[in-house]
């Protein structure tokens, strides 16, 4: 494993860190969009099926079943936290994100590596994770401005794709054969997704003000 | 190992 690679599971974890912060110091999941938090949780649960059937290392198991459970643990704090319920932004959460889990299984279904359960469920879990982050983007253009937490939250899940780009490229010039055109078109697709965002960090982040994203 | 080798990222 590159150190790309480590540096993006660490921002990644780090990213849940901060949300599951938000939450339990804030009592509050304001600026959050349950749905993204659904829909990755779907992507964890169909991605690591393979848990129990391929054995990669102790890290490996281990960070799978941190992704599950705390994105299991965050849609139920959502949905079922009494404050925590309280504080979602309910009406301004609107996306149709079933559409999106409905759209990327059938490409699934179209475009995998070998048509089996797991790898349609993989390929599936790719997709998904991709556009997971819209019905984010989505709520926080609607309110406006953004909370630190919040901010920090996507920047970090940004920087963890970022970095998945790195580890790609490295790989790519360091194994022989690395070919893996499924994920890495997908997670330039995902990146892409938060350019925007990532402008607008930064311009907070140089002029030390408060995170706004126009409407 | 080739199979699981595949998915080693998270």
């Amino acid at each position: 494993m590159n150190a790309f690679r480590l540096a993006g599971d660490i921002t990644h974890l780090i990213s849940i860190l901060v949300l599951l912060l938000k939450i339990y110091a804030t009592k509050s999941c304001s600026g959050i969009s349950l749905k993204t938090q659904e829909l990755y949780a779907v992507v964890f649960l169909a991605r690591y099926l393979d848990l129990f059937t391929d054995f990669i290392s102790v890290y490996n198991s281990v960070m799978k079943v941190v992704f599950i459970l705390s994105s299991v643990a965050i849609v139920w704090c959502m949905r079922r936290h009494r404050a925590v319920k309280r504080s979602y932004d309910k009406e301004l959460d609107t996306f149709r994100h079933y559409y999106l889990v409905g759209a990327c299984f059938v490409f699934a279904l179209l475009v995998h590596e070998k048509f089996t359960f797991q790898e349609v469920f993989w390929a599936f879990s790719i997709y998904l994770e991709a556009v997971a982050i819209i019905p984010q983007l989505v709520l926080l253009q609607r309110s406006g401005n953004v909370d630190n937490l919040t901010g920090q939250y996507v920047f970090f899940l940004g920087a963890y794709r970022a970095l998945y780009i790195l580890n790609w490229i490295y790989r790519y010039f360091t194994e022989a054969k690395f070919s893996r055109w499924i994920a890495c078109i997908s997670g330039l697709v995902q990146t892409a997704l938060y350019a925007d965002f990532f402008y607008y960090y930064f311009l907070s982040w140089k002029n030390n003000a408060k995170l706004n994203l126009p409407a | 190992a080739e199979e699981a080798a595949k998915h080693d990222e998270l």
